[in-house]
């Protein structure tokens, strides 16, 4: 059992040690191991080769395969940083790394920044935030006119674009974020500091393998 | 507030797209 586990990990593509992924996040080497539990999960729920497919991504978010959604398409996107068009494990716990309470809040700043960058120009164009207006109106019950829309959109711009270039660089992002906290509190997730208490099986599946 | 100063960002952030703590949900 123990062996068939130890190779099963090696054969895993994207599988990486624990005690690296450990070093460079604020997650521990238990809590990356916890997290191999989440992400066997996920990876599994549809197709079973320890991968995440964008679909498997959008069932645990959603209980819904098919349900798509602008944001967690970037959400996806931005874990998948090979843009290999699959989340690995290692990208899974890099990028929920940024997610951590520990994590610093520039990183989560400049995450946010990226997220909301949707066609990756390094600005957030007006267009952008009218096009992820619309998006949230979509998915939601409130019923904006038009009007209202194109009103908030200038009105945050007006607030944002201090240099008045009609887009928003990672500087004005980062001083509006300043003036506005509220809008990284979405990227803390204080589910992760309990992670080996949700995820604890790994754990022992690890000391049945050393112990092989 | 009145939809015409509210934050778009703000508005956005309510996304469940954006809402991660799904994942952890068994």
């Amino acid at each position: 059992m123990g062996c068939f586990h130890s190779k099963h990990l090696r054969q895993i593509p994207g599988y990486e040690d624990p005690t690296i992924l450990a070093s460079e996040t604020p997650f521990t080497v238990s809590e990356v191991e916890a997290l191999y539990e989440l992400f066997k999960k996920i990876s599994s729920s549809i197709i079973d080769d320890g991968l995440i497919h964008k679909e498997e991504f959008q069932l645990a978010l959603f209980r819904n395969r098919n349900r798509r959604n602008l944001f967690a398409d970037r959400i996806f996107d931005l874990f998948d940083y090979k843009r290999n068009g699959v989340i690995e494990f290692g990208e899974f716990v890099r990028s929920l790394g940024v997610f951590h309470p520990n994590a610093p809040t520039a990183d989560k700043v400049t995450f946010a920044f990226r997220l909301y960058d949707l066609r990756h120009t390094g600005y957030i164009e007006r267009e952008e935030l009218y096009e992820m207006v619309l998006a949230l109106l979509n998915e939601s019950d409130l019923a904006l006119s038009d009007d209202v829309v194109e009103m908030i959109v200038d009105k945050t711009f007006s607030d944002a674009d201090t240099k008045g270039d009609g887009r928003i660089d990672l500087d004005e992002w980062k001083e509006f974020v300043s003036k506005n906290p509220s809008l990284i509190k979405n990227m803390t997730l204080p589910y992760l500091k309990d992670i080996t208490l949700a995820f604890p099986s790994f754990v022992l599946n690890t000391e049945v393998e050393d112990s092989d | 507030a009145t939809p015409v100063t509210m934050n778009a960002f703000e508005l956005i952030s309510k996304s469940q797209g954006l809402n991660l703590s799904s994942l952890f949900e068994k």
